[in-house]
């Protein structure tokens, strides 16, 4: 499983959240205007959180962050 | 299996059951309004509980939390 | 397998039965209204009861408890 | 796989047959008029029997007992 | 592999056939109109036969046992 | 894989064939008219022969022998 | 991976092929007029002749030999 | 993987090449108008060359060889 | 995975390309306008180069080489 | 899971992530314009970034970056 | 996973680049116009970069370099 993340505003931080019985955030990818970032889910990362505008696509559909 | 959580107000709790004989909360990730987490289960999660108001997607279809 | 329960009113039980030979309650979690909980069957868990008003989606379809 | 199972009356009995070479009941769930009971195929648990007036919903389809 | 049977008529019986070399009955349910019966083939079953009015459905589609 | 048999005539044969090096009857199972047998492929039978007025419902599609 | 052939005349002949290097006849089912054969690919079996008038019909669709 | 080979005319070869480091022809079994051979790739069998009229059914769709 | 490839005209090649480090022709087989080549990938085979003009067919869709 | 990056201009660049604990850049192929890279994920990248005017097609759709 | 390119104009270059911590050029096969090249993802190749005029068709569709 993995998602495509557009930026449509600087600034859009894209978080992985740890795998495992703690759940902390491992690493935060910064994104600019345009933009685009494919990840996985992975033996890290096992939630996934998006702040600031982007779209966001899986194989669910298609969502937008604000 | 994941899912994809949109607040669509502030203060938007997505609450980690544990998966085992127990169950109990084990994590509770608070989320404002716009922001998206997406989260899967896991070794340590087999349940999800949402509180607030919120979209919810998953294979099965979308669902909207109040 | 997992479901997706929204409470439609309060006090919504979702209760979780044991695997194996013996089927007993190990778990009942109660929603509030608008509430919304994602559970999976598990190695624990291989039948589940909804006593109250609430939306039931499955991969096979929706249905309502009442 | 797994069944959806809806009572429409009180007193539907969803009834649990063993796997094996001995077809026995080994349990038999009450269900009062909207409960509903989501169970899968396990272990101990090759066919299962519904009395009393209810919907079921499987990845076959939609059927009524009466 | 899974099947359901709907009877409807009184004194339907659903009879699992042994697996291996030799073929024989190994278990009669008797269904009441209206009963629904959900079969699995199993380690010990890998033949059905229905006797009497029944619906079943598979996941090759509906028939009608007379 | 299964296929389902519907005789619609008295005297139908559904004749199971070895697998193996060898192609031989093992068993023969008769079906009087509006009788309904579903029969999987398994360790011991590679090919069915259906003698007789049925129809035959497989993954394939719909046949009628005659 | 299976086939259904429907002998539309007398004397149709369902040819099983040896898996292996060598590739010989192991086996000729005689078919008469109406009779239904459905055979699987198998260890011995890798290929599959059919002389005759009959339809065949396979998870890619329908043929008619002649 | 298999293909359904239907003869539009007489002497329709269809040719077995080795698999393997080598390439190589191990086996062409000729067909009459009319007659049909359903093959398989297999552990000898990695590529299969047809020679005169016929129709080719694969899983890809239908070609005609001429 | 395999690809049907048909010669559109004499002369046609289909040339296997080895696995591995190195890449190499391994094989190309020469086809007459007509005929038919069924061919899959392999532990020998990780690329197929085809020239001259054919019809190529595959899982993704068809192509002509010319 | 892959995807086809197309560049719509000169300087794209296509970045992999490292999978494990650390998330760090590993490589970044430059693509001029009308050059396309097509990317698998692997054990080396679980995710991956992409910089200037591009087509970004995977199974869940196709998005531009910019 | 593999992917189809046609060459639209001589000398496209279809480049396999490594698998592995290091991403260096492993292979690059030059095609003239017409000329189709059908290749897999391997265990030595895990991203494929295409130059020049050509079509590219894979199971996420199809795409144009230029
Ligand atoms: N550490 C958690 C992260 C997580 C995954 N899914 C969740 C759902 C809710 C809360 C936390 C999570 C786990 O691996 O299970
Ligand atoms: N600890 C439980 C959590 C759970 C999963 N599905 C459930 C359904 C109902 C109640 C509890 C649950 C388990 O792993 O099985
Ligand atoms: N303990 C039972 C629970 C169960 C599953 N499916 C059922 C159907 C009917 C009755 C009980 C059940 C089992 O694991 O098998
Ligand atoms: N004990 C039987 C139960 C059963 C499954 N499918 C059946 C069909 C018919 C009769 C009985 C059964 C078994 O496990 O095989
Ligand atoms: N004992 C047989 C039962 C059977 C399965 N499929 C059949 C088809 C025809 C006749 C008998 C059968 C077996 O396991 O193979
Ligand atoms: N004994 C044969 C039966 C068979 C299966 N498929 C066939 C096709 C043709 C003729 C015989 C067969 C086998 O197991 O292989
Ligand atoms: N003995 C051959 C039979 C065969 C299968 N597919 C074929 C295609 C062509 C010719 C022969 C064959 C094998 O197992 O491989
Ligand atoms: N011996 C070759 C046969 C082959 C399969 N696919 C091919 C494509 C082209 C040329 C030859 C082949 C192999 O097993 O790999
Ligand atoms: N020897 C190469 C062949 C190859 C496969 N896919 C490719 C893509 C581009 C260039 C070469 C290739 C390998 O097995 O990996
Ligand atoms: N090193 C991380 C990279 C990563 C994958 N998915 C992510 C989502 C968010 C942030 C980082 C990641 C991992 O393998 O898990
Ligand atoms: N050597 C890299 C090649 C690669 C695959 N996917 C990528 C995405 C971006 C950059 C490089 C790559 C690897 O196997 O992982």
């Amino acid at each position: 499983d993995f998602m495509i993340i557009k930026a449509l505003e600087n600034g859009v931080q894209v978080i992985g959240l740890t795998r495992g019985q703690a759940t902390k955030f491992h690493h935060a990818e910064k994104l600019d205007q345009g933009e685009v970032l494919v990840v996985q889910f992975t033996d890290h990362t096992s939630a996934v959180k998006i702040k600031g505008k982007a779209t966001i696509q899986t194989s669910h559909g298609q969502t937008e962050s604000e």
